[in-house]
């Protein structure tokens, strides 16, 4: 049953799934032997974790490792991604105002071409669609207050109940329905309006200004279409491919046949492979621009 | 009420977060205690700089946020459609000699958003008038105490909707005072920015536990996602998903990333990405929706057994 409820994506066998998806770093804390619930620690993990993005940076160079070994060497080869890579979605993280690093903030350009043309329908105005989102939640509250869960310590209604027949809850509302068929990608998967083109990356030489060698000027850092990202629009398909080069290369078994043999590697990526050095250097980069040009290190 | 002038479209939009001004910030102060409250610089230091100093631990100096925005003001605001702007407007809570207050949280936040309303709002009489938008979106540190954020209606929801009141259309006053979550159009008919209380997914929130609990906020939130996305697929809209803390699994509630995740994926016809904020470090992550479903699925058959 499981299996056929989520056959629209699940429909190939994940035999390639060997990342496990709800395990992260902080999980490896759970085998210190605390005695305590893996809930209450992750909570206690987490808040530290939070906390820590106040304060002096530390282990950042370790996180983008972990993000690097975690997300980017992990992106599937082109034909398990899916429809233009429509298998992903993009998490965009900002770097901030406040000097953790150095000051910096994004301009996004996206495509406005088209923008009259584009359909508007006739839709209901938006004051009656809040109106029926009020009733609706309010409702689902009346109903949850009915819940045999809020009676737990009432002995009495308890027993009065025990003998009803608990309320069918009805499907998971907090999961999406699946995309309408015929539905087509939208501008994060395909060039059209509102499709991001490109950023640029502003920040603040925070040294040179507290001793007045340059003046209170924010300066473009770097661009997504400049050296060396070079990428000429920010569709997912874009990201998934910047990723695959950011990935370290993946070592490949040794075999009998590959222990001589100078590919190391996995063979999909042999093409990026002969530009090794040029990957690293991708790789610095983009570490550099993670820290906002600030020369962090761990 | 509104200005009257044609809306220009530049196909550019700004996004900002994090800025924690600080204003017991002291130039020359000790660093070493991470705050730049007070005391003599260490030897060979010249203590806490006017505008800041990057890897030393401090929260904003005011003029640092006061010149970045002005430096907005200038540059920027005549070409951009709209702001985006993802929480934590007041310093962290790391100096036990002046414990933050919630009053000071609330007051640093309207001030904050007053600089916003006053850059971006232009002439309009209509407050709600923006020249150009801007959607704000709670941080951890935005609410008192740190990390912790109930359901409401509670005073925090009802002075956040005092503070952001003039960024939000008004017919959203009860849902926000539910979950302190909202969306706006930037482009009236075609595009929509979601805000979401990303604190209801987040790990760190202890008043929060899953998003699996009909009754927990989280499992709220994505009901109020699922009609509100489904109204803007009615009419055409594309949307941009904004919030503090990203979605990844490091962050949030396993229960919470997951559904997160599957709602980015079947609505990616019209969800054209996400920006947020609160790690400090500019990068990107691609979320697998495969991973997402495989791990749900992977939940009931183990509840079932």
């Amino acid at each position: 049953e499981i299996d056929g409820q989520f056959a629209h994506i699940l429909d190939e066998a994940l035999e390639d799934d060997d990342a496990e998806f709800d395990i992260d770093l902080e999980h490896q804390y759970l085998n210190m032997g605390f005695n305590v619930s893996e809930h209450d620690l992750n909570v206690a993990i987490a808040a530290k974790d939070a906390h820590a993005m106040g304060g002096v940076p530390s282990n950042k160079e370790a996180y983008m490792d972990s993000v690097r070994e975690t997300f980017y060497v992990d992106v599937k080869g082109l034909k398990k991604s899916g429809q233009h890579s429509d298998r992903y979605a993009i998490t965009n993280v900002a770097a901030s105002v406040i000097p953790t690093f150095n000051p910096g903030f994004r301009v996004w350009e996206y495509n406005i071409t088209g923008i009259e043309e584009s359909l508007s329908l006739k839709a209901k105005p938006w004051t009656q669609f809040f109106a029926e989102l009020d009733a609706m939640i309010s409702l689902d509250d009346q109903n949850d207050d009915d819940d045999y869960d809020d009676l737990e310590d009432d002995f009495v209604e308890i027993e009065k109940r025990k003998n009803k027949k608990k309320k069918d809850k009805g499907p998971d509302i907090s999961l999406p329905k699946p995309m309408p068929e015929g539905a087509t990608l939208g501008p994060g998967y395909t060039p059209q309006t509102f499709s991001p083109l490109r950023f640029v990356q502003y920040y603040l030489d925070l040294k040179a200004v507290n001793e007045e060698t340059k003046p209170f000027d924010y300066e473009v850092e770097y661009t997504s279409d400049g050296h060396p990202y070079k990428l000429e629009s920010l569709l997912v398909d874009d990201y998934v491919s910047l990723a695959r080069k950011l990935g370290k290369p993946i070592k490949k078994p040794k075999t009998k046949s590959s222990e001589t043999a100078s590919n190391e590697y996995d063979s999909d990526n042999l093409d990026e492979l002969q530009n090794k050095k040029s990957l690293d250097e991708l790789w610095k980069t983009y570490v550099k621009h993670a820290f906002v040009s600030s020369g962090y290190h761990d | 009420l509104g200005n009257h002038r044609s809306k220009v479209l530049h196909g550019r939009f700004l996004h900002l977060t994090d800025i924690h001004p600080d204003e017991f910030y002291k130039v020359g102060a000790n660093i070493e205690d991470n705050s730049c409250h007070r005391g003599k610089p260490g030897k060979g230091s010249a203590g806490a700089s006017k505008y800041g100093d990057a890897m030393l631990g401090c929260d904003s100096p005011m003029i640092l946020m006061n010149q970045t925005l002005e430096w907005v003001k200038t540059h920027l605001r005549d070409k951009i459609d709209f702001v985006v702007w993802t929480g934590d407007n007041i310093r962290h809570d790391n100096d036990r000699k002046i414990p933050r207050t919630e009053m000071e949280i609330f007051d640093m936040n309207t001030r904050v958003a007053n600089l916003f309303h006053d850059i971006f709002h232009g002439d309009a009489l209509d407050p709600r008038h923006y020249d150009v938008p801007v959607v704000p979106s709670l941080g951890n540190n935005d609410v008192y105490p740190h990390n912790l954020f109930a359901p409401g209606p509670t005073l925090q929801t009802r002075e956040l909707w005092n503070i952001w009141q003039n960024f939000i259309s008004e017919e959203q006053l009860h849902i926000f005072q539910r979950g302190s979550y909202y969306f706006t159009e930037v482009v009236p008919n075609k595009l929509a920015v979601l805000s979401i209380n990303t604190l209801y997914l987040f790990k760190s929130n202890p008043l929060v536990d899953n998003c699996d609990n009909r009754k927990d906020p989280g499992f709220k939130l994505f009901q109020w996602l699922g009609v509100t996305l489904d109204e803007l697929r009615e009419r055409n809209m594309k949307v941009w998903l904004s919030g503090h803390v990203p979605p990844i699994p490091k962050n949030y509630d396993i229960t919470c990333y997951r559904k997160f995740v599957m709602w980015l994926h079947e609505y990616r016809d019209i969800i054209v990405g996400g920006v947020y904020g609160h790690m400090n470090i500019d990068h990107f992550i691609p979320v697998d929706a495969k991973k997402a479903y495989k791990s749900y699925q992977d939940s009931l058959i183990r509840q079932g057994f």
